[in-house]
């Protein structure tokens, strides 16, 4: 294993092992800034951590950022294996980063989705959801991302345990779902949550189970707008943004959705690239520059959420 | 372990309504074992999907008796996917 994070290879995709003694090295590391906490279990009792970084305070006004939920988009596990670092690296040279933290926390958790994480390394790489068993059926999984009790069970997901947007026996149904319902529930302070997925070059925000527009619709559109401006800045990687429903299609039992009825109005999610032709398959030498490009736009959504308090 | 040898992702842009229904009917033939990695969402909007190689020809003739135009995006997934293990073997050592 690295002997430091600084000589850990974020050029490269990892193993679930590997990325939790990253994790525990970058606590080691870092312990005024950064703690690991461990917020349940899967279904296949795997631990499910979280890395908090925080200057301090009780319960202070937070920012959540995952990655992972669908275990075979690998390309966002390792961008929150980078951002992780890249906190750490600049939370005192950058004047942003230190002034959200001056006043935040912020709370990321890389692998969501553990258990099918180590499933796409050991047996199927392709694989989306989570291993529940599900009676009744020799299919396997529920789509984590259709599971949220927002809108569940319409349109826009399956009852089928076969397909692989499967939304589950009922909403929450899945460990790796309940366990972040239950965090941000008692936590009560988070401000923004942001989930991230590949591919296609979207930031999204809710609605996915409806066409009724968020009442916030027109300010989330607007840092939609800015912070597609500043990832492509980097790299000229081409975004679009919107709701999910009119962006893409309709989507029920959302993560985003439910994070939005629960009244944290800042709820997004990306879809990283693949600007080329490898879909789920991107090319490690991708990594960096997504998590990079897409760094700068969660700042962008994150000084706002700063500045602007609710 | 699955393995993917033959597998083939089609990428399929439908150009006009008929051509969009067509696409999102396949999402209805379980035989065909297709994962949709880009879903049917709209005109002009890429639609991949990986198709194991027993459902390759008829996919391809099926597309083909339908006007409806197709690249083929990954020539073989397990090709690359055996690349991917090799490189985080690599770097782990």
């Amino acid at each position: 294993l690295p002997l430091s994070t600084s000589t850990f290879d974020y050029s490269s995709y990892h193993s679930l092992d590997e990325i939790y003694a990253f994790m525990d090295l970058l606590v080691a590391e870092n312990p005024n800034l950064v703690s690991k906490l461990e917020i349940g279990h899967t279904t296949e009792n795997r631990p499910i951590y979280v890395l908090k970084f925080s200057k301090g305070g009780t319960n202070r006004p937070a920012i959540w950022i995952d990655t992972g939920i669908h275990s075979r988009e690998w390309v966002t596990q390792a961008s929150g294996v980078w951002f992780a670092k890249k906190i750490v690296q600049d939370h005192e040279n950058d004047s942003e980063l230190a002034s959200i933290l001056d006043k935040m926390d912020i709370f990321l958790e890389i692998v969501t989705n553990p258990d099918g994480f180590a499933f796409t390394q050991t047996k199927n790489r392709m694989w989306r959801k989570t291993r529940s068993k599900q009676s009744g059926s020799v299919c396997v999984g529920v789509d984590p991302n259709r599971n949220w009790d927002a809108g569940f069970g319409g349109s826009g997901a399956s009852k089928n345990p076969c397909s692989d947007t499967y939304h589950g026996p009922y909403a929450n149904s899945e460990p790796e779902v309940k366990a972040i319902v239950d965090f941000v529930t008692n936590h009560g302070n988070i401000k923004a949550f942001i989930s991230i997925h590949s591919y296609s070059q979207l930031l999204l925000y809710p609605y996915g189970y409806t066409t009724t527009p968020v009442p916030d619709q027109e300010e989330l559109h607007e840092i939609s707008e800015k912070a597609v401006a500043a990832l492509s800045s980097l790299y000229g990687t081409k975004y679009k943004y919107g709701s999910i429903i009119t962006t893409i299609y309709q989507a029920s039992g959302g993560t985003i959705d439910w994070t939005y009825n629960q009244g944290i109005k800042y709820s997004f999610t990306f879809e990283l690239r693949d600007t080329g032709r490898y879909g789920f398959l991107l090319p490690a030498s991708q990594i960096v520059p997504t998590a990079q490009e897409t760094w700068l736009a969660l700042k962008v959504i994150m000084v706002h959420t700063r500045d602007h308090p609710y | 372990t699955e393995t993917f040898v033959g597998h083939q992702v089609l990428r399929i842009i439908p150009g006009n309504d008929k051509e969009l229904q067509k696409v999102q009917e396949l999402q209805d033939l379980e035989e065909l074992q297709l994962d949709f990695w880009l879903a049917p969402r709209g005109l002009g909007y890429p639609v991949d999907v990986r198709v194991p190689f027993p459902s390759l020809q008829p996919l391809k003739a099926h597309l083909e008796a339908n006007g409806i135009s197709y690249s083929i995006m990954i020539e073989d997934v397990q090709a690359l996917v055996d690349h991917e293990q090799m490189e985080m073997f690599r770097s782990s050592r």
